[in-house]
């Protein structure tokens, strides 16, 4: 089973777009998904179409309670199985504050349904707390998503150096940097080839050799700026069903290949 | 004074951008301003061609040891002065779980220094947490961004009614939604004209007599998409020195000509 994290501080820069059609991409080509919704918002739950989990149910059952994943997930596309979220999960950060061994509670879960899935996507809050900390420590994987911005890019280095150098340090030796998707791109603004080009030269020319992102690498399919992206959640759609022939389609079906080939297929 | 807290839990809606130029704009106009960056990721301080204040100082400071705002903020542009942020703050969310009125702080730091400003704006990070909180707790107005997209109208609901009506009830019953600024608006799409017509028939026909947001309007200036915005930041400038004839330049001085206008300025 392939483990893997969608994270990024920064707001607003498609993590959930990515989980959800990385996931739906995924379901498609046959291999069996578990999408986790980790962020209070719900925007993964309610971007399949799902209710969120409001008896305290979900991830958050989870998360506080010990609940196993397979009583609270619900199948969501053929192949495509979620764990939903709620606003309750908000309150996990200062609830978790004094639990033991906190940090592992999402890989100790995990661990039961591993066998039943090829690949795990968690979709991740806008910040570094504890629930972003629980899914750097479950997972093999790390795929962050990049709005061709100065903000976006100028907060990468303290996701690497503060949180995901950290948590393979200590408590997640295993933690890789799979790679960044450059998201949202729009073609012909001098800001955007200008960041992707600063990105591609920190991770093409990195020499450190044993930290997390040492192997990292920018994704070759670009998502591009396109409407029907924004549209299709509002329907409870992915983008797929939406729109199939969009750009938004061809660009995280190209990325969904992509993601298959790189560390070979499950 | 009047002081503001620029809010929407939802990342990537233009909150810093908004804040940045709110308080730039009105400290052109002449009015004294102090601009707080609530937000770990420092991207106000950042806008602003100011460092993050590494030694623990600034507002991390401010929120965890009492320090004064006077003896920690810089002046950044003429009548513009900012309390700073750093990565640090993100740990302000536990360190003050069991801190008696810990959402009380910022508004006692304030307090001090309200003979000072015309206007307080703080920028806050994309969460409902104890540092939000704050900021709602210590101000007498909120404005809320929000890009025309589904995700974000479908987070302003949990905004209103699970943090904004609770603050106004039990810490700040002075509390009042001045407005809401659409961004980053792409004109001729129909998910933009869908969403901000969705949204001003909410806060048009809203009868609920006693709420905070009970006299909320949609701003009328629309801040659309404008890669110059975008590119200001990574100049530490905001776009007003950056690209001062842009739409973005344009837009944000008839927000600030609307904000100064709505409520008389002091
Ligand atoms: N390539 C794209 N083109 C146009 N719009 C997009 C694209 N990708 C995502 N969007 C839209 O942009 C907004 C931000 O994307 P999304 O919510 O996926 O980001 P996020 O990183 O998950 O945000 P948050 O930090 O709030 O969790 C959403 O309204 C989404 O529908
Ligand atoms: N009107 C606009 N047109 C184009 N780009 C914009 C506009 N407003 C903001 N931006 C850019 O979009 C990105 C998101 O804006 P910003 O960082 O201000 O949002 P935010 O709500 O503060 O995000 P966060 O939730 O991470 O704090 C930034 O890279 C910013 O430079
Ligand atoms: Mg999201
Ligand atoms: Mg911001």
């Amino acid at each position: 089973m392939r483990s893997i994290a969608v994270i990024n501080q920064k707001g607003g820069v498609g993590k959930t777009t990515t989980t959800a059609h990385l996931a739906a991409g995924l379901g498609l080509a046959g291999k069996r998904v578990l999408a986790i919704d980790l962020d209070p918002q719900a925007h993964l739950t309610v971007n399949f179409g799902a209710e969120p989990s409001g008896d305290g149910g979900g991830v958050y059952a989870v998360m506080t309670e010990g609940a196993a994943i397979a009583e609270q997930m619900t199948a969501v596309r053929s192949n495509v199985w979620l764990l939903p979220s709620h606003v309750d999960l908000a309150g996990a950060e200062c609830e978790l504050v004094s639990v033991v061994g906190r940090e592992a509670i999402l890989r100790e879960a995990m661990a039961a349904v591993a066998d039943r899935f090829d690949y795990v996507l968690i979709d991740c809050p806008p910040s570094l707390g504890i629930l972003t900390v629980n899914a750097l420590a479950a997972v093999g994987e790390v795929i962050i998503p990049l709005q061709p911005h100065f903000f976006a890019l100028q907060g990468l280095g303290m996701l690497l150096n503060e949180t995901i150098r950290l948590v393979g340090k200590r408590i997640n030796p295993a933690l890789r940097v799979t790679g960044i998707v450059v998201t949202m791109h729009e073609g012909g603004t001098r800001l955007a080839s200008e960041v992707v080009a600063d990105v591609k030269s920190f991770f093409g020319s990195n020499a450190e050799a044993d930290c997390p992102w040492s192997d990292a690498r920018v994704f070759d399919t670009v998502i591009r700026r396109n409407i029907k992206l924004a549209e299709a959640p509002g329907h409870g759609q992915t983008v797929f069903e939406y729109a199939p022939r969009s750009n938004g389609a061809d660009d995280y079906r190209g990325l969904t290949g992509e993601l298959l080939a790189l560390h070979g297929a499950p």
